[in-house]
């Protein structure tokens, strides 16, 4: 592994987006690693629709909450286009599903693998480098307050609450960390990411993670 | 019932909102006093959240529904190709 790594220094990485006053999380970095998966496959980085993933993934709850596995498995089964952020604009709130013509273009996906990965981060890393940026699940209760710095307490596991996108970790310093890019905008955390302590499953941040394949 | 819309006490009185301030500058004070001198430890205080009770933050963006996921097991996979 090398010691430092982040997709945002190959510019696959959309920029932090602001889910306001909807529960919709679990789009956003569903979303965000099917970006990516794109991006390092080699198409230009572009933000595909959250409110599509919103709005039409039937087997979550739109702004009310929703399973990252649920709306993978959606994708994949029904292998669903997702259209541009600009043709499904994010609106923050539920609405009717909006269906677009098969030969409408979109993103699919061709599968995704959902592990946990607690008490093998490097093996974690190691998926990081190889398939692109990781969806996961962690207990985000004190990152309400969150300023900056290396998150290392006041984090439990086995109480996942919040969904994330993994673009990176830094392990140049004392303190090994996940680079982790939030949906709070870019003026939350540092420019709205989050650096979480590697080695520890600090926050449950190893315990449901997800990657991508297109 | 995990599908009910959230619906807080909006529009919440400047009342509320001055509590839970306040609340949030405790709760700062509290966690940035536990770990002073660790390396890098992270610290914490007044952002976007510090107007919501704990309760009101979870209930509106802490919606990701938990799933038990297999446990990864690096023998029964292939090996992963050489990225550059």
């Amino acid at each position: 592994l090398p010691l430092r790594f982040d997709w945002r220094d190959k510019q696959v990485v959309t920029q932090v987006r602001n889910q306001q006053m909807c529960g919709g999380c679990w789009a956003f970095s569903v979303v965000g690693a099917v970006e990516s998966a794109y991006a390092i496959k080699g198409k230009p980085l572009e933000d595909l629709s959250v409110q599509q993933v919103i709005d039409c993934s039937y087997n979550n709850y739109g702004c009310n909450g929703g399973s990252t596995l649920n709306a993978l498995n959606w994708l994949n089964k029904m292998q669903v286009k997702l259209v541009k952020d600009s043709e499904y604009p994010f609106k923050a709130q539920n609405g009717l599903c909006h269906y677009f013509s098969g030969s409408h273009s979109g993103f699919s996906i061709k599968g995704y693998s959902a592990y946990d990965f607690s008490d093998q981060e490097d093996e974690m890393a190691k998926a990081l480098l190889t398939f692109g940026p990781l969806v996961v699940i962690v207990d985000a209760v004190s990152w309400q307050d969150y300023l900056g710095g290396i998150i290392q307490h006041h984090c439990s596991s086995g109480e996942a609450n919040h969904a994330v996108l993994i673009t990176g970790f830094d392990k140049t310093g004392s303190t090994p960390y996940w680079i982790v890019r939030n949906s709070w905008g870019s003026s939350w955390g540092v420019d709205g990411y989050a650096h979480v302590k590697m080695g520890s499953n600090v926050c449950g941040i190893a315990d449901s993670v997800s990657s991508i394949f297109v | 019932d995990s599908r009910a819309p959230f619906t807080p006490t909006w529009p919440r009185s400047r009342e509320r909102e001055a509590a839970a301030f306040r609340e949030s500058l405790n709760r700062h004070r509290y966690l940035n006093s536990l770990f002073p001198s660790e390396n890098s430890t992270a610290f914490y205080g007044i952002n976007q959240f510090s107007y919501l009770f704990p309760e009101e933050f979870k209930a509106i963006y802490l919606r990701s529904k938990p799933s038990k996921f297999p446990r990864y097991s690096a023998e029964v996979h292939m090996s992963i190709p050489n990225v550059s």
